[in-house]
């Protein structure tokens, strides 16, 4: 299985856009994906039209009973339209940081839960918080691979070195596998001159990783999310692009991104 | 003196930008204004070109300094160009959560640091982390008046609530004089349907408010701030809109917001 966090601790920077779209593309493309929701605000969940329980008989579960009651994700597990497996969240989850704050393995959690399910599916992939905290520490522990969405604007450029000094020292603390697939530009308007420069000086920064770096043989992907405004409405709609507007710029680029991660040309 | 905070716990919605901004245009219409930036990213100083000390001798005093050592505000402030002075922030600001959460009148340090000061300036303006924290919860203790940005989206609109209902505790438990002055709707492009929608819906909610609630009288402000790259690029060069592009769309309509808080036609 292979397993992807989506980090970053600017927020609005297009993280759980592309967990669901990501997620949708690799379903269509017949992979067997599971997506858990790791931020309190519950977005991804609500992306798929998912922010409660399955029927009113049964009480809404989410990460929040896996990390803290320890309950099986199999119990938790919900499933979106495309045969998505999803494990959703809420605002609760805001209490995990706090409640697991002296246990023992507290960052292991998550990876722990997700151990039985490595058969069962060929991807995993996690919407994180923007944040940095014991929730993405969890999802760090849990994969062996990490994208960063990025808008290119100067603010969000600002946070960058501390995102890969937190995923370097989970890399050198709890999980040696843990490496940066590469950075994703989100948003994107390629008229723009910021948009040139900004990418400009990431494919610098990245070709220039030392071989001990998190972010060796790290990429900024060829695929580019431009800005299109499908991708903001499909939510409302508790779709993904794919089922909301699959001829659209927002569902061309998330397919990119799937066949650049999936079925590369050189292989990562 | 009238103070606002600017205040959204979803991410990357244009608070900093709008703190600054907002900011800029009234010190040109000849007020005196303070800034202080209660976000840890420290982009509010990172956007008018502070990130650290006046100069080499002195050691680099942010807000953390004033909360938790209690230093004055005075010895922290510096000067931005436009004779605007502001009280910075940088990483260590997280720390501060913890480090006053079992201290007394924890919520009101910001607000006891900043009483001498009520005669020295016209406007105070708080830029505030995307959380609803400590650090928030101290801004709200600190003004009397709250502006929410936000961007006309599906996703953007889900916090909303929460939002409100942390204003109105706040407003309940330890600051009787707060209210919501108004939602700036920001990166807007008429030209989408959702932009449109989701305005319409702001504004139903807005005047259908009980006299009790925290955002009665509030409003959608008439000002909206246009998606304009010119608004992306000015932090690079450390400086305001005006400043950077005064000519620009962002400045136009930074200045339109100006105009309507503090000289309105109808008067709020
Ligand atoms: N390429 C795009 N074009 C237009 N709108 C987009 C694009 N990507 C994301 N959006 C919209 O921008 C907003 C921010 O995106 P999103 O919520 O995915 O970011 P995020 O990083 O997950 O935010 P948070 O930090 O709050 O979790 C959302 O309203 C989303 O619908
Ligand atoms: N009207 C606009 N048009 C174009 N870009 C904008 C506009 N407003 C803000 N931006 C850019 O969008 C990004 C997000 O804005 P900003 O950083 O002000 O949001 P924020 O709410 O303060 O984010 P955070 O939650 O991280 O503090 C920044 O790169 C900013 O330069
Ligand atoms: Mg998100
Ligand atoms: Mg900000």
């Amino acid at each position: 299985m292979r397993s992807i966090a989506i980090i970053n601790q600017k927020g609005g920077v297009g993280k759980t856009t592309t967990a669901v779209n990501l997620a949708a593309a690799l379903t269509r493309r017949g992979q067997r994906v599971m997506l858990v929701d790791m931020d309190p605000q519950g977005h991804a969940g609500l992306h798929l039209g998912i922010d409660g329980a399955p029927d009113e008989d049964t009480p809404f579960a989410t990460v929040y009973d896996v990390l803290v009651d320890r309950r099986p994700i199999a119990e938790v597990a919900q499933f979106a339209d495309e045969k998505l497996t999803i494990v959703p969240s809420d605002i609760h989850l805001v209490g995990a940081e706090v409640e697991l704050a002296d246990q023992d393995r507290r960052e292991h959690r998550l990876q722990e839960a997700l151990a039985p399910h490595h058969e069962n599916y060929d991807v995993l992939i996690i919407d994180c918080a923007p944040s940095l905290g014991l929730l993405t520490i969890n999802a760090l522990a849990a994969v062996r691979e990490v994208i960063i969405p990025l808008q290119p604007h100067f603010l969000a450029l600002q946070g960058l070195g501390k995102l890969l000094e937190t995923v370097t020292l989970v890399r050198d603390g709890i999980n040696p596998d843990l490496r940066i697939s590469g950075i994703l530009l989100c948003m994107y308007d390629r008229s723009t001159r910021l948009a040139q420069e900004v990418s400009q000086d990431i494919a610098g920064f990245l070709e220039s990783a030392e071989p001990d770096a998190a972010w060796y043989r790290a990429r900024l992907f060829n695929a580019r999310i431009r800005r299109n405004i499908k991708l903001a409405e499909s939510p409302s709609f508790g779709q993904s692009i794919f089922q909301y507007d699959p001829a659209s710029h927002g569902a061309e680029d998330y397919n990119e991104l799937a066949v650049e991660l999936f079925e590369p040309a050189d292989p990562v």
